[in-house]
């Protein structure tokens, strides 16, 4: 780990007095390495290495007794504020009901699950959402989704697989006011972000329906690729949020750093399960954490 | 004055852009660019055009020295079973090759071995509507097993030339559903002997270096013999897959290129390769 790679760049200065600068440059590339094998996209590193450098290089580090512990925790820190620590990560439902939430993302990213982890949530916190089956193309989605509403005890309205996506959102809404529902959970379908038709289809569907929350689903193991989709993502929708899936693996989850670097968007939630209760708020530092390994 | 080769800083730097953006990782990248450096001289290793030529031409060879067809005919039925972690294409993938082989006149079974998550076995009875196969399923919820035994049941007296079983996602991290792998496994062997004959192991090419634990994982619980690489239609390149040839040496089967019934393509390693530098 992160620690014993320092104390092995470290050791080496024992008993050779001061620290140098090329002493800490062996450190940044040891970071280098550490965030690259997390799966951080190739030049949000380079970018986040030159922003942490300057303090690195900085006289409390040069002249600390405890260099590595020093370096570590600049690095640390930086993560952690570049995650997102300390900005407002919750979900906002502030608006005349119903409060349409839309979620999208590439293909098997975990939105269909997610969308009935947001729905028993918000059924959790008192709410009375409608989840709306608007995934057409892929065999049984709308199945799917009824499938999981059935488990948490959630309406699902009644889509079919020949509807327009947009009309079954509009009419979700016109069912939802007639029948006091205050949040519309829209499950789209998978779908690349050079697939610039379907790509196409978000917009009319954000532009109709006005959504308070666009919430971009991804899964937490995406590799280098995650800057591409996420940044054409929020290029065409300006998405107010990202749902990171599947965190109850083992991948390090680097992709959270590159989608909030090249967004600028918050991490509001983590999808830690297949089961439906299996959604928590996101946490910036334990996040930090976890990419350094 | 010995003559060894180093690739230059400037184009080190450049290589590593490429490769490690590709997914290849910093280890398999480091080797690949030590292995040029040893079949270079000195002077060859200056020009950036010569170093990319074998640079592609040592990944290709490394692809290819793994790269061993699948034989259709070893067995009848030829049990294959489909495995791999949450929402990589696995059901996805067997739609397409249902397809691929009954086009080829091979008479397919497919078992709805995802008992677990919400309309799995919908989605793969539509799949197989579509290529005209049978599709062996149970309710939601009942025991995977008991699918596995069923579908090896129907495969052999329908006289399927392949069966297909498709298997709930599931974390590698996840033991007690590895362990559910194996049993299947094992309920397939005493009904067929010898099946599995293939064990594929889907892989989604969006994955960054988690898939290479992925494969490891997979490898020792249930003995993978291929893979899968999907969703190369993307802006993924994949490139995890020459670690895995390194590292496991297991060779990719198909690659998925799209969402419909004809998206699959055998694998090449020249256009793989190609791909990856473009
Ligand atoms: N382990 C784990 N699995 C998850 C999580 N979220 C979703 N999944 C699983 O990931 C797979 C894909 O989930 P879906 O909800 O179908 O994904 P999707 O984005 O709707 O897929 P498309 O509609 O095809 O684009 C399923 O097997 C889910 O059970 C999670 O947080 N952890
Ligand atoms: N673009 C693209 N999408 C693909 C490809 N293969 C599968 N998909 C899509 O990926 C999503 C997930 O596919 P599934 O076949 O449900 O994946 P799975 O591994 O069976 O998922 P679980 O059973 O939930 O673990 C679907 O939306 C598929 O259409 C591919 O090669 N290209
Ligand atoms: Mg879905
Ligand atoms: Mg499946």
């Amino acid at each position: 780990n992160l620690t014993e790679k320092f104390d092995t760049v470290f050791k080496k200065l024992r008993g050779r007095g001061r620290l140098s600068e090329e002493n800490i440059k062996d450190a940044l590339r040891e970071v280098r390495l550490v965030l690259l094998e997390a799966d951080v996209n190739f030049r949000v590193v380079k970018d986040f290495i030159a922003a942490v450098r300057d303090r690195a290089l900085g006289q409390d580090v040069l002249k600390s007794l405890t260099p590595a512990q020093q370096v570590i925790k600049i690095v640390r820190e930086e993560l952690a504020r570049l995650m997102g620590e300390g900005e407002a990560n919750t979900l906002d439902l502030a608006a005349r009901p119903p409060v349409p939430v839309m979620l999208c993302g590439l293909q098997g990213a975990g939105k269909t699950t997610t969308c009935g982890k947001l729905a028993l949530s918000l059924r959790r916190q008192k709410r009375n959402p409608l989840l709306v089956p608007a995934d057409i193309y892929r065999p049984a989605a709308i199945e799917q989704l009824k499938t999981v509403g059935r488990q948490i005890n959630v309406e699902v309205f009644d889509s079919q697989p020949g509807q327009d996506p947009v009309k079954i959102c509009e009419a979700a809404r016109a069912y939802a006011e007639l029948n006091g529902f205050d949040t519309l959970i829209l499950d789209t379908a998978g779908r690349l972000h050079i697939d610039s038709e379907l790509m196409q289809e978000l917009v009319r569907i954000r532009d109709s329906l006005e959504p308070r929350e666009i919430l971009f689903v991804a899964d937490a193991m995406t590799g280098q690729d995650a800057v591409n989709v996420a940044e054409s993502f929020n290029q065409v929708l300006d998405i107010s949020g990202v749902i990171l899936t599947k965190l109850d693996g083992d991948a390090r989850g680097g992709a959270a750093l590159s989608i909030r670097a090249v967004t600028g968007k918050p991490i509001k939630l983590v999808g830690m399960g297949e089961k439906l209760d299996a959604l928590e708020v996101f946490h910036p530092d334990r996040m930090a954490q976890r990419i350094l390994g | 004055l010995s003559g060894h080769a180093r690739v230059d800083d400037d184009l080190l730097e450049e290589l590593e852009e490429v490769l490690i953006t590709a997914d290849l990782g910093m280890q398999t990248t480091r080797q690949l660019v030590a292995a040029v450096e040893e079949r270079l001289g000195r002077s060859e290793a200056a020009d950036p055009q010569l170093v990319r030529q074998v640079l592609k031409q040592e990944m290709i060879s490394r692809l290819t020295e793994v790269d061993s067809p699948l034989d259709l005919e070893q067995a009848s039925p030829l049990v294959i079973m489909v495995v791999g972690v949450n929402g990589v294409g696995k059901t996805t993938t067997i739609g397409k090759l249902a397809r691929l082989w009954t086009s080829r006149g091979k008479k397919v079974v497919l078992g709805a071995g995802d008992t677990f998550r919400a309309a799995a076995a919908e989605q793969l009875a539509i799949w197989g509507e579509r290529a005209g196969v049978d599709v062996i399923r149970h309710a939601e919820g009942a025991d995977p097993g008991a699918v596995a035994f069923d579908a090896a049941r129907a495969a052999v007296a329908r006289k399927a030339d392949i069966l297909l079983l498709d298997t709930a996602g599931r974390l590698h991290t996840k033991a007690n559903l590895m362990e559910e792998l194996k049993k299947i496994r094992r309920i397939l062997e005493r009904e067929i002997p010898g099946a599995p004959h293939e064990t594929l192991l889907v892989l989604d090419a969006t994955t960054g270096q988690n898939a290479l634990i992925q494969a490891r994982l997979f490898k020792e619980a249930v003995e993978v013999n291929g893979l899968v690489l999907t969703k190369l239609d993307g802006t993924a390149r994949g490139g995890i897959i020459v670690a895995i040839a390194n590292d496991l040496g297991l060779p990719v089967r198909f690659v998925g290129i799209g969402e419909g019934a004809d998206d699959l393509r055998p694998f090449d390693p020249e256009m793989f390769v190609r791909a990856l530098f473009e």
